[in-house]
């Protein structure tokens, strides 16, 4: 563990307590996407199904724990309490297009041919473009309310701040995982557009808008 | 090289 991927991480867990935050304060799922939180779903629980097979620290298991748990309660959240704000019609990203060719690439780019191996792979391909929806949603309103885009600007720390882990362990461990920094890279990239609005808008005090 | 399966990760 350095301390790269320790504020990386803690950049996810600040992320998601920033978005029962936001659903809590405002009483609205208004903004948010369901396919997005679908999709989190989807990857924490093909990756961390291991959690019942292998043990890494007591850290990484209750991290694990608390993926899954509070991404069923946000989608619980979206689709109970809070149904009635949550609105469908502007959550129109195919999903499909994301499913098929992520589950094609975890069955040609896997390290060992077993299901749970395939499903990490699939869970590692996912997750980095399961924020399409979100940002497609965004695109297509143009506007977010601040603490959305705080949310979102904490999810893309944490894919951020993996990049520079991933190099400090290739230089001090001689480990490289090339699967997780390709997904990683490109997970990233999709974060710079809307970075680029969030440093220079919200961070200036200014409400987050996109140019018509 | 390290290309075993290393899965210490989040």
């Amino acid at each position: 563990m350095n301390l790269f991927r320790f504020f990386g991480d803690m950049s996810h867990l600040a992320s998601i307590l920033i978005l029962l935050y936001k659903i809590h304060a405002t009483r609205s799922v208004r903004g948010l996407s369901f396919k997005t939180q679908a999709l989190y779903v989807t990857v924490f629980v093909a990756r961390y199904l291991d959690v019942f097979t292998e043990f890494v620290s007591v850290y990484n298991t209750l991290m694990k724990i608390f993926f899954i748990s509070s991404s069923c309660f946000v989608l619980y959240l979206m689709k109970g309490r809070y149904r009635p704000t949550n609105d469908p019609s502007i959550d129109t990203f195919r999903v499909e297009y994301l499913l098929g060719p992520c589950a094609l690439l975890a069955l040609i780019f896997h390290y060992r041919w077993s299901f749970l191996e395939v499903l990490w792979s699939f869970s590692i391909f996912l997750e980095s473009v399961a924020i399409l929806p979100q940002l497609f949603m965004l695109q297509r309103t143009g506007e977010a309310e601040t603490i959305t885009t705080h949310y979102l600007a904490a999810l893309g720390a944490y894919r951020a701040l993996y990049i520079p882990n991933w190099i400090y362990r290739y230089w001090s461990e001689d480990v490289i995982d090339p699967i997780a920094v390709t997904a990683g890279i490109v997970q990233t990239a999709l974060y710079l557009d809307f970075f680029y609005v969030y440093f220079t808008k919200v961070l200036q005090g200014q409400k987050f808008e996109l140019p018509a | 090289l390290g290309w075993d399966v290393w899965h210490d990760e989040l």
